[in-house]
């Protein structure tokens, strides 16, 4: 464990949370992707199965099941609770597009050809595109809500903070996992753009609105 | 073994 990874998962863990609070708070869901957060609730079912086959640590268990947890609240939450707020019409994403051909790549490029590690690595590269949906519904709205721009913020912040993580895994722990480190370098790219909005815009104190 | 890598990360 160094720093690096440590404040990245707290991040992960913040953008977690700040999701559920607004939601929570303001009753709506409006403006974010239920089908981005059912991505990410694929994401964790499939990669933490190895809960039940390996310990790693108290710290390693307890954020897996917090993850988890939080992952199916945010859906319940989306879909069920306050699925009239859901904004549906915007969420238009096809997600086939992702989730087969990633099935596919995961099937194709692994570390091993069984079960548990096809599944890890499904997981790793739905990660790494499971944002889209929430990004495709910005741009197309045009807009999104302050918090939201933080929850997206604080997930891009997670991502690049692993990738410095490798870096160091990599000189002090001849650590080196290429599937983790590719996905990862695409997923970060993927919030490129927004990260670029939002230094510009909302911290500036704006609201984060695209030209139309 | 060489396929099972332990997952650490989380």
């Amino acid at each position: 464990m160094n720093i690096f990874r440590l404040t990245g998962d707290l991040s992960h863990l913040a953008a977690i949370i700040i999701l559920l609070l607004k939601i929570w708070k303001t009753r709506s869901c409006a403006g974010i992707s239920g089908k981005s957060q059912i991505l990410f609730a694929i994401v964790f079912t499939t990669r933490y199965l190895d809960l039940l086959s390996s310990f790693i640590s108290l710290y390693n268990t307890s954020m897996k099941v917090i993850y988890i947890g939080c992952a199916y609240a945010t859906v319940y939450l989306i879909y069920m609770k306050f699925r009239a707020t859901y904004d549906g019409n915007h969420d238009s994403f096809r997600v086939e597009f992702l989730v087969v051909p990633v099935g596919g790549l995961a099937v194709l490029i692994n570390h091993d050809f069984s079960f548990l590690e096809i599944l890890w690595t499904f997981s790793i590269y739905l990660e790494s595109v499971a944002i889209l949906p929430q990004l495709f519904m910005i741009s197309k709205t045009g807009e999104a809500e302050t918090i939201t721009t933080h929850y997206l913020f604080c997930l891009g912040l997670y991502r690049a903070l692993y990738i410095v993580n490798w870096i160091w895994r990599y000189y002090f722990e001849a650590f080196f996992d290429l599937i983790a480190i590719v996905a990862g370098v695409v997923q970060t790219i993927l919030y490129c753009d927004f990260f670029y909005l939002y230094v510009t815009k909302v911290l500036k104190g704006k609201k984060l609105s695209l030209p139309a | 073994a060489d396929g099972e890598a332990l997952h650490d990360e989380l």
